[in-house]
């Protein structure tokens, strides 16, 4: 069963349509393994993408030197998936 | 584990695997002789089966309303509020007039786990699978993007060749088997109405077109429709939803359902992103699966009721 300890996902919020331009072309960095759960759209609406634990560093820094503003939405998916489990078995008891 | 004996006992406020949907559908079966059947329209890659759940208060070919769930296997409130909405229409008829008057007239057709085999995979392997799981020839990537998978602008901008990418299109339109069978479904029945597809989360209610800047013809209707729609919605608790075209609201997508549903002359085509904590994403905790359903309802009546009261 696949699991994803340490993976994040990021809230990433785009200042202008040169920073969105910025974020649509992490969608071709496929060595990253980004998991793009809501896309880019426009300024307004921000960006959540899933980051596996091996890219996280490459990634903020990533964002970081392009000055892109994120918050960490989800510090740690395998913890939520956990107590989703935990919260299914005891509704099933 | 006590199964729950009939649907009253159903816990509609957590999360359920496939077999317990499976067998919700066969209680709701059971329990409403006279007003749900089910239709196996398919099976999966895998062999499991497609159930559609029709509420039908008889007539031969009546004009229909399409809800479908899950789609993106992942999307796990989408199939719990498609279970929501089934149990749903099926206490409301006889009690709510407004409910009652269409099923009076016109069929509702439910695929409450559009995509099961994902869905299963989503239990069982990896919670994050969005795609089908059919094997790609030459690639050790797996699955098709069922929601670029049909045709209409298919193989354009905005869905992947790469197979392992989340929106690969797949080889070719209707390739897979969860679409295919949608498709021959709504071509044979040819009397659907209304087809509304069930994502999240984002909270967006959109109508076509995804590959396509061109305006649908209907494009003023529909949009004081999806007005109406998300205001009825945001009646409960205050959820604010965006709408519009697709393309024009989140970006261009081709091979997306509902342009395929347009393109066959179902008018009121449109596709939902539900609710969006801001915390969670598609991972929503079970508490609220029961709002976002409740809430949901209330845009899905005004699609349904406005596609009653104009018939074309």
């Amino acid at each position: 069963k696949e699991t994803f300890e340490g993976h994040q996902v990021l809230r990433i919020t785009a200042k202008d349509e040169a920073q969105l331009a910025l974020i649509k072309d992490m969608e071709e960095m496929v060595h990253l393994q980004l998991d793009f759960w809501r896309g880019v759209t426009d300024v307004a609406t921000p960006v959540d993408v899933r980051v596996p634990f091996h890219s996280l560093q490459s990634v903020k820094r990533h964002l970081e030197s392009l000055e892109l503003e994120y918050l960490v939405m989800i510090q740690d998916l395998q913890v939520m998936l956990d107590e989703e489990k935990l919260e299914m078995e005891s509704a099933a008891r | 584990v006590a199964e729950p004996r009939n649907t009253e006992s159903f816990d509609f406020s957590r999360y359920h695997t496939i077999s317990e949907i499976y067998s919700f559908q066969d209680m709701l079966v059971a329990e409403n002789p006279n007003l749900v059947s089910k239709i196996v329209i398919g099976q999966s890659y895998q062999g499991r089966p497609l159930n559609v759940l029709k509420f039908s208060t008889g007539g031969t070919n009546r004009p229909a309303i399409w809800i479908d769930t899950g789609i993106h296997s992942r999307e796990w409130v989408t199939q719990a509020s498609g279970t929501w909405f089934a149990k749903k229409i099926a206490s409301d008829y006889g009690r709510d007039s407004a409910l009652t008057a269409i099923l009076d007239k016109m069929d509702i057709f439910v695929e409450i786990v559009t995509n099961p085999d994902g869905f299963y995979f989503t239990h069982n392997s990896n919670r994050m699978w969005r795609k089908t799981r059919k094997p790609n020839p030459g690639s050790s990537c797996v699955g098709v993007d069922p929601n670029r998978n049909w045709d209409a602008g298919f193989g354009g901008a905005g869905a992947s060749g790469n197979p392992c990418s989340e929106t690969y299109r797949g080889e070719k339109a209707h390739s897979e088997p969860e679409v295919k069978s949608i498709v021959d479904f709504v071509k044979s029945h040819g009397n659907f109405k209304a087809f509304v597809s069930i994502h999240s989360y984002s909270q967006m209610l959109l109508y076509p077109y995804g590959y396509t800047t061109t305006p649908v013809k209907d494009q003023a209707e529909l949009h004081n429709l999806a007005n109406k729609a998300i205001t009825d919605l945001a009646s409960l608790y205050g959820t604010r939803y965006r709408y519009g075209s697709i393309i024009n609201t989140i970006y261009q997508a081709s091979g997306g359902t509902i342009d395929w549903t347009y393109n066959q002359g179902i008018k009121y085509s449109y596709t939902f992103e539900l609710r969006d904590t801001g915390r969670y994403g598609f991972i929503l905790p079970a508490n609220q699966i029961i709002p976002t359903a409740q809430e949901t309802w209330l845009a899905l009546m005004a699609i349904m009721d406005h596609t009653f009261k104009n018939p074309y």
